[in-house]
């Protein structure tokens, strides 16, 4: 474990708390997509398949843990609870996230470390990881002005995964044997789409304006 | 020969 890794792994929880604040604290899920939450309940599930079989360490199962049910935990939120679905913006969060799940599952199936069940699942977690902000760029860009916390949480969601490129370049250097390549594609794609937003969240920060996407 | 440390991340 270094550094990078677990830079990323704090700020991937910042995300994650930062949208349970949200929803608890203002008992609204406006401006959050549903999709991309239901998409990453998919991501940790199909990724964490290994949780009771393959022990890594505390560090990671409580991890892995914490990430499931979180995820979970929003999703319901934003479906179930009587208060905050009434806030969910139903007709701008209309991305068709169903073609991503199959077209990650598709890849899957095709580029994977082995052609095994759980290889295949966790291939499809990472293809289906790099995608699954499209759903919530696409709603804050309708919405036009973004709440700072969603901003937050996008900008932190992106900084996660740089910090994960550093710890695939520290580990690459100094382990023989280091080769994650499907992690390393499906990892620059995911940070790249965030590109543009980290230029406007600079561009807002600097001005010290609101964040305005444009349409 | 090494651990198998596939997908020890998270």
């Amino acid at each position: 474990m270094n550094a990078f890794r677990l830079a990323g792994d704090m700020t991937h929880l910042i995300t994650v708390l930062i949208l349970l604040l949200k929803i608890y604290a203002t008992k609204s899920c406006s401006g959050i997509s549903l999709k991309t939450q239901e998409l990453y309940v998919m991501v940790f599930v199909a990724r964490y398949l290994d949780l009771f079989t393959n022990f890594i360490s505390v560090y990671n199962s409580v991890m892995k843990v914490v990430f499931v049910t979180s995820s979970i935990a929003i999703v319901w939120c934003m479906r179930i609870h009587p208060l905050v679905r009434r806030t969910y913006d139903k007709e701008q969060d209309t991305f068709r996230h169903y073609f991503l799940v199959a077209g990650s599952f598709g890849l899957a199936l095709l580029f994977n470390e082995n052609f095994t069940f759980r290889e295949v699942c966790w291939a499809f977690s990472i293809y289906l990881e790099a995608v699954a902000i499209l759903p919530q760029l696409v709603l804050l860009q309708r919405s036009g002005n973004v709440d700072n916390l969603t901003g937050q949480y996008v900008f932190f969601l992106g900084a996660y995964r740089v910090f994960y490129i550093l710890n695939w370049i520290y580990r690459y250097f100094t382990e023989k044997h280091f080769s994650r390549w499907i992690s390393w594609i499906a990892g620059l794609v995911q940070t790249a789409l965030y590109a543009d937003f980290f230029y406007y969240y600079f561009i807002s920060w600097k001005n010290n304006s609101k964040l305005q996407l444009p349409a | 020969p090494e651990k198998d440390d596939k997908h020890d991340e998270l």
